[in-house]
């Protein structure tokens, strides 16, 4: 069940970032995110990068998802 | 160690990202 909630936040904080529903998040998105949470237009800059594994400039829900769970356990996940 | 420097930093980030997330979803009504 743990998992469980885990998926359910990790999708919520997704759908926070893809306010436009597209099913991924582009480093826009996270920009706009600024003014909305305490972080600075670098900071959300530097956890694009550390959350865009393959930097191909989209980030998808899954990899949404790794960097959520490096951030519950702090350990990547394989 | 700059390399130990920059791992803690975006784990760093990303802990203060996810947090703020946290605290905005249970904090703003």
């Amino acid at each position: 069940t743990g998992q469980l909630t885990m998926l359910e936040k990790t999708h919520e904080f997704f759908q926070i970032c893809d306010v436009e529903d597209k099913g991924f998040i582009t480093r826009r998105d996270m920009q706009r995110l600024h003014g909305e949470l305490p972080l600075s237009a670098d900071e959300l800059e530097n956890v694009f990068d550390t959350l865009d594994a393959d930097g191909n400039g989209y980030l998808t829900l899954e990899e949404f998802t790794t960097g959520f769970s490096e951030f519950l356990f702090g350990r990547k996940i394989s | 160690d700059p390399n130990m420097k920059a791992g803690t930093t975006s784990e760093g980030v990303l802990a203060n990202f996810f947090n703020s997330l946290l605290s905005k979803k249970t904090g703003s009504p």
